[in-house]
């Protein structure tokens, strides 16, 4: 399973 | 980060700083939705909690202070501020946005990424924000009349909600694993919203006439 990139958006 | 995002947090950042500047130096929030207002501080107290947990840049924090406490600060200006206050077109006000609050919270139960706290809770915000402007879209559509910083404001909101658009588009085609499909479809309604407000906004630009929505 792939890690989701974290969440960098505002 | 991309050019796309950049400016679009800074019309963000911009649409709050108008709104400020608004109630600063008019006393008054004639014309901007307290509900809507309650709504983005929500949203930004939901969303913003990995600040303690998850640290991406000194960018990312300083802006999500500057959000969480400039939220906060209109609430308060809004609700206590004895002139301000005065202001308040609460009759023209009455959207419940509790039900909002309700069906994304049961929305982001059923939708997400993860079925853990956090995940859930960022879905909730995702949703919380894409419809969060509705009260105040619903207040300027009832009072007809639209102020020059209250339409900047919004026109600010709408523009950078479409920035956004354009950069999930620039990072689906250059990042490997960009896939946020809850935010983009999110962001797509929430876009949408403004559609009719624009169509108005440039109406009113190129006619050079004061901004009025249809009753």
């Amino acid at each position: 399973e792939v890690e989701s990139p974290p969440k960098d958006e505002l | 980060m991309n050019v796309f995002r950049l400016t679009g947090d800074m019309t963000h950042l911009a649409s709050i700083l108008v709104l400020l500047l608004k109630i600063y130096a008019t006393k008054s929030c004639s014309g901007i939705s307290l509900k809507t207002q309650e709504l983005y501080a929500l949203v930004f107290l939901a969303r913003y909690l990995n600040l303690f947990t998850d640290f991406i840049s000194v960018y990312n924090t300083v802006m999500k202070l500057v959000f969480i406490g400039s939220s906060l600060a209109i609430v308060w200006c809004m609700r206590m501020h004895k002139m301000v206050k005065r202001s308040y077109d609460q009759e023209l006000d009455t959207f419940r946005h509790y039900f909002l609050i309700a069906g994304c919270f049961l929305l982001a139960l059923l939708v997400n990424e993860k079925f853990m706290f956090p995940e859930v809770l960022w879905a909730f915000s995702i949703y919380l924000e894409a419809v969060s402007t509705i009260p105040q879209l619903v207040l300027l559509q009832r009072s007809g009349n639209v102020d020059n910083l209250t339409g900047q404001y919004v026109f600010l909101l709408g523009a950078y909600r479409a920035l956004y658009i354009l950069n999930w588009i620039y990072r689906y085609f250059t990042e490997p694993h960009f896939s946020r499909w809850i935010a983009c479809v999110a962001g797509l309604v929430q876009t949408a919203l403004y559609a009719d407000f624009f169509y108005y906004y440039f109406l009113s630009w190129k006619n050079n006439a004061k901004l009025q929505l249809p009753s």
